[in-house]
């Protein structure tokens, strides 16, 4: 919309109205993560601004378009409406855009077919003017969030926007994630030239490498290549489609020795949220004795030269396929990434390859389901799949459904199972969102348009035989068995048959080498309620841990009837206290014991020295006491 | 016994942003967006 005076500020004020549901606070604050990793535009809780967006549940899901300046400006993400592109959709018009069809110049791009709109909805399909709105020397647009799908607004079957392009017929409408356009559009109207959690994003195209420097502190450099004999015959960033392209970087495990190590470092990254999440593409082509470790380098006012923590060792990688991996960062200061190879023992013939790095400053997902050879399930017509099991942060287990039986669309589901926590868990379960995203393996983060829906559980929903819906399996669920033959319970499943179309799957990169990855969170939002809580009714758990909180992602048990909490731990790493407040390390241990042996060493050489000096002194004296010439053996003789 | 059905919160539909406020009755200019604040204004 023409006007500067509909331009909001760059970190728009908000509230989430109480009538919100639970399900679609999160996912508005997941579409405001989207905003803040691709564009400049932020959003803060509204603290006595003059104007504010005030995000309520309304009848369906609608804004005003452009800061209206009344005060409080109201968008409705009513019921339904909570998906994150619908979200990101209904900010874009409070932003400013109107939908992408009405641009002035839309009738050389589509046709609207006038006979096949409801009558009384014609209205719908206004173009504007350039004295109205400005498309910002962006081109049409047909991947844009802000398009009407075909059949917007149709009286039968038959479209009611024709794209000029046929092959756009399929595209236009889709509620993934904003288009390059969108984004383009929207920075070039907010002036903006950088993001809040972007980082980096590096598929070594480039022969730069993206800044990157290798270390003089190790034994071999990693190598920029196009393919290795060994594997992988491709980057991951296109797959070799594009000849003379499709670059990654090698560590050759199989020309050094075992112990031998290759450092390559990022360029000096600057944190502005102080966590970060690093996803890259790993493939192992040496022996799974192999090994590739994340550091971070930081650098602080003492430590001009920066200081190497160990984030990760990547063990068992498997061998011959490209594999995702996050890493979850938590740095404040200036640093660098540090990807260290390491040779195993054991026979090698390749080595280990990173490509389509991403560090973004925003949490990574919990959990990863990698679906192999994924196109031979959509031809089946009995095509359903299992996650394997996973466990929340709370301790949870849970499982993802995914159907292929539809011929045009994939539906996902998401079930509570039998867990080893079940008991120290509370029931029904409380206000746990499992988000579920397909992802966009584009190698920039910010060209993705991965698809995500979220589901929370609400303790007091109940199935039509009067038992609570998210009760504990073991009571609620029916039998089942995982591959091994093991017996388990689930739980009914609660999600979409609408996931995703086929149309929609096939285009942009959500099958890669016939590889899908779905992301998978599931976290506690029992804090995004802010109304008073009721009373939820409880199977066999006591209330205890309620009222107990556990720092740290550690998990609150009953014992003996008293509260404690289970703390998380690494390899080397372990939170302990009686909230798993304070962090210990190995390197921790090893310091103290290291100082206390030194001390201990020190303290008896002290005392070693004191002794010989007095004994020495004692003697010394004795001996000047007698005349020189007495014979002392025989003096009390 | 079969395993009880999942719970599908799109009822096995697929619908857009404005076929869920047409549903509601709602007479949204463009489908989706609410003029109220430019009427306030323009008076």
């Amino acid at each position: 919309i023409v006007g500067e005076g509909y331009r909001w500020p760059h970190t728009i004020p908000y509230v989430l109205d109480d009538s919100l549901e639970m399900n679609a606070r999160g996912v508005i604050l997941e579409a405001f993560e989207r905003y803040r990793l691709k564009t400049c535009i932020d959003f803060k809780p509204w603290s006595g601004e003059a104007n504010y967006i005030s995000v309520f549940k309304g009848s369906g899901c609608w804004s005003s378009v452009g800061n209206q300046h009344v005060g409080k400006q109201n968008l409705s993400i009513g019921h339904n409406c909570d998906r994150t592109a619908t979200v990101q959709h209904e900010f874009l018009h409070a932003l400013g855009f109107f939908h992408e069809q009405s641009r002035s110049d839309r009738d050389d791009y589509v046709s609207i077919i006038w006979d096949r709109i409801t009558p009384g909805k014609e209205n719908n399909f206004k173009a504007y003017t350039d004295e109205e709105t400005d498309s910002l020397n962006v081109p049409y647009d047909y991947n844009s969030v802000m398009h009407y799908s075909k059949t917007a607004f149709q009286i039968g079957s038959e479209p009611t926007i024709v794209t000029r392009i046929s092959d756009f017929m399929d595209v236009i409408g889709q509620r993934l994630d904003f288009s390059d356009h969108d984004l383009l559009k929207l920075n070039r109207l907010y002036n903006c030239s950088s993001s809040l959690s972007f980082m980096d994003s590096c598929d070594f195209e480039l022969e730069n490498v993206c800044g990157m420097i290798q270390s003089s502190e190790d034994s071999a450099d990693w190598q920029r290549v196009s393919q290795v004999p060994e594997g992988p015959e491709s980057d991951h960033s296109n797959l070799g489609q594009c000849k003379g392209s499709g670059f990654f970087m090698h560590f050759s495990s199989s020309s050094v020795n075992v112990g031998d190590t290759a450092v390559l470092e990022s360029r000096k990254l600057y944190p502005k949220r102080g966590f970060q999440c690093l996803q890259f593409f790993l493939y192992n082509s040496g022996h799974e004795n192999d090994q590739l470790d994340i550091y971070i380098r930081e650098y602080s006012g003492d430590n001009v030269n920066g200081i190497l923590i160990l984030v990760e060792e990547i063990k068992d990688i498997p061998l011959g396929s490209w594999q995702l991996y996050h890493v979850t960062l938590k740095v404040t200061n200036k640093f660098r990434v540090v990807f260290r190879g390491v040779r195993g023992a054991g026979d090698s013939l390749g080595g280990l390859s990173i490509d389509d790095i991403n560090l973004s400053e925003t949490q990574c997902p919990h959990h990863t389901w990698h679906i192999r050879n994924f196109t031979q399930y959509l031809s089946d017509p009995n095509g359903a799949l299992f996650s394997p099991p996973f466990y929340s942060s709370k301790g949870y287990a849970f499982q993802i459904y995914m159907t292929l039986t539809n011929l045009t669309k994939i539906g996902i589901y998401f079930h509570l199972i039998s867990g080893a926590n079940d008991d120290q868990l509370q029931w029904p379960c409380p206000w746990q969102q499992a988000t579920m995203t397909i992802l966009d393996q584009n190698p920039d983060i910010r060209q993705r348009m991965s698809n995500g829906r979220s589901i929370t559980t609400d303790p007091s929903l109940t199935s039509d035989d009067g038992t609570y819906f998210w009760d504990r399996p073991s009571k609620v669920g029916t039998e089942a068995f995982f591959p091994n033959g093991t017996q388990f319970k689930r739980s009914r499943g609660y999600g979409s048959s609408s996931f995703i179309t086929y149309e929609r799957l096939k285009s942009r990169d959500f099958i890669k080498g016939n590889d899908v990855y779905i992301l998978l969170t599931v976290e506690d939002i029992s804090h995004l309620n802010s109304t008073q809580d009721e009373p939820v009714p409880t199977s066999s758990v006591s209330d205890l841990c309620a009222f107990f909180r556990c720092e740290n992602d550690g998990i609150c048990l009953v014992r003996n009837g008293n509260a404690e909490c289970r703390c998380p731990s690494g390899e080397d790493w372990w939170y302990m206290g009686k909230r798993c407040e304070k962090r210990g390390s190995r390197r921790d241990t090893i310091v103290i014991a290291t100082s206390s042996t030194a001390a201990v060493f020190a303290l008896m050489l002290v005392i070693t020295l004191v002794s010989v000096y007095c004994t020495r002194k004692k003697y010394r004296k004795e001996a000047g006491s007698h005349p020189a010439n007495t014979t002392l053996e025989n003096q009390y003789a | 016994l079969p395993a009880p059905e999942n719970f599908d919160v799109d009822g096995g539909l697929d619908r857009d942003i404005f076929d869920i406020n047409e549903d509601l009755g709602l007479d949204l200019f463009e489908g989706d967006i609410s003029l109220d604040g430019v009427q306030e204004r323009n008076s």
